[in-house]
């Protein structure tokens, strides 16, 4: 099973913190402005 | 072999014509099939229809009874487990995919009946802690992908995309949402015809009331955001579809119906009970999760620029003017769509969650936001493996989907859980309506039925989420 997120969100600002293929946890930083 | 090499004359002679007519014919084959394959089909409505395109195993994959197998699957698992057993045989399954056992609730293997239990299993309270980010993880899992969107194209794997609008769907001209259904009322959408349930309810964290009860009683069919809540909420009974809940006359005020459109309305198909984990809360609590939410989005309560109805604006349509940039195709033109009217400076993103069969499967809130509608695809089940990412073409476009749609701090936001052979049932913990991998004809791709939670609440007009709250997840089956 998958779950996708598609948002807007600034350009310029927003980063994601994470990497393809990262293990990743519910509640971990995804992204952040 | 070097003497062969190297002693034997090279002799030119000319190829027949026939063969070199022969290889001509095969070059152009190969070019129109390759043409054929990269062309972008679309329907009557300008979205991108979606077909099977992979190498063969692929079409093979694509030759099986999926749904039923997935239906069977979650049959098998849905058998009660002898008591003796479960230790044994869920430490076995938790050994072979990666579960850690010391984080479930309960924690005790003999209170989960069945390995779609187990599968289905919670965690103990404080074992993931929240960042403090604007966006938070919505699952255990990998990132398969992330990304800006561009020219409305998700990225599925490097150099293959699918269509953002056939992913999520579009609004169609007339289609009723929550910008002109304030109540809330559930709407069953699909692009060629529109269903209309007139049963008075609203749907709060997953317990029904009356939308009397919700907004207040009082005569005239005041509706909108605006009116004063009094009273104690409790609980509407459940009405069998056909009941027709408007006309008992005892739901606490006149709601003003949706108009039925011809002879396509019918009633809503009552689609059962879901199990609801959110606990129960009173007004209060609720108006204060309200409030909280709307703090978080820092005080984007009016409809966002992002979401609201557009005009399309479309020469074809006469209106005139144009907000969508020119040069967009005419296909992407013809719709109005929240993903179309970004503000400036803003883009679309993506991120893509893998949930691997040991992983918890329930999914949370990334951030806080408000739900305004669903739209389920029913679809395929391909496994979403990652192998079978990188060769199957729109894969999550072909797959069966949940599309839960609305906005958060900075405009549009979208969720989109998306099923699989294995787990084909998702669960939304506030829609007790939606039902998946469900037995019957299916729809053609691209279809949709679409449910409006404006009526959830009258602060915000959705259905609010706060950070990592739990929202629903993947079952067996």
């Amino acid at each position: 099973s998958t779950v996708v997120l598609v948002f807007e969100a600034p350009t310029e600002e927003f980063e994601f913190k994470v990497r393809p293929g990262e293990k990743v946890k519910v509640g971990q930083k995804l992204g952040d402005v | 072999l070097i003497n062969a090499w190297t002693e034997t004359p090279t002799k030119w002679y000319p190829l027949p014509l026939a063969v070199g007519a022969l290889l001509l014919v095969a070059l152009q084959y190969r070019k129109k099939v390759r043409r054929a394959q990269k062309e972008v089909m679309l329907d009557e409505n300008g979205v991108e229809v979606v077909k099977l395109k992979g190498p063969w195993h692929v079409h093979v994959l694509g030759a099986l009874p999926l749904r039923n197998m997935s239906r069977l699957w979650g049959y098998v698992n849905s058998l009660e487990l002898p008591v003796w057993f479960r230790p044994y045989g869920f430490k076995l399954y938790a050994y072979a995919f990666g579960c850690n056992l010391d984080e479930i609730e309960p924690r005790d293997l003999r209170a989960y009946p069945s390995l779609g239990d187990f599968f289905y299993r919670k965690l103990r309270d404080g074992v993931r802690p929240v960042d403090d980010a604007i966006l938070v993880s919505p699952a255990d899992g990998t990132i398969l992908h992330f990304g800006a969107i561009k020219d409305l194209r998700v990225e599925q794997v490097k150099g293959i995309t699918y269509s953002l609008d056939a992913f999520i769907g579009v609004d169609k001209p007339g289609s009723i949402n929550s910008s002109n259904n304030p109540l809330g009322v559930v709407v069953e959408h699909n692009p060629d015809m529109t269903v209309v349930d007139d049963r008075e309810f609203a749907n709060v964290n997953g317990i029904e009331y009356s939308l009397g009860q919700l907004i207040g009683g009082g005569n005239g069919g005041s509706s909108g955001t605006n009116t004063p809540v009094s009273g104690t909420l409790t609980p509407m009974t459940e009405e069998p579809a056909g009941a027709g809940g408007a006309s008992d006359g005892d739901s606490g005020g006149s709601i003003p119906r949706l108009p039925r459109v011809g002879a396509a309305a019918k009633k809503f198909e009552d689609q059962g009970d879901v199990s609801v984990v959110e606990p129960e809360r009173s007004l209060q609590e609720t108006l204060a999760r309200d409030v909280s939410v709307a703090k978080e989005m820092m005080g984007t309560l009016n409809r966002t620029p992002s979401m609201t109805p557009t005009n399309d604006n479309d020469n074809e349509d006469g209106n005139g003017g144009s907000s969508t940039p020119a040069g967009r195709p005419a296909h992407e033109r013809k719709h109005s769509s929240p993903i179309r009217n970004l503000r400036p400076g803003h883009s679309l993103f993506f991120t893509v969650v893998y949930l691997a069969p040991g992983d918890y499967h329930r999914f949370h809130s990334p951030t806080a936001w408000v739900v305004e509608k669903r739209r389920h695809f029913v679809g395929e089940l391909f496994s979403v493996s990652p192998w079978m990412a990188k060769r199957l073409e729109g894969l999550f476009v072909l797959n069966e989907r949940v599309a839960l749609l609305g906005r958060w701090r900075y405009g549009f936001f979208g969720m989109v859980p998306v099923g699989a052979t294995n787990v084909g049932s998702i669960h939304v913990n506030f829609d007790k309506n939606l039902r998946t991998n469900v037995r019957g004809r299916r729809p053609p791709p691209g279809r949709y039925s679409e449910a409006v939670y404006s009526g959830a609440s009258v602060l915000l007009g959705g259905q609010p989420l706060e950070r990592a709250q739990e929202m629903g997840g993947f079952r067996l089956g």
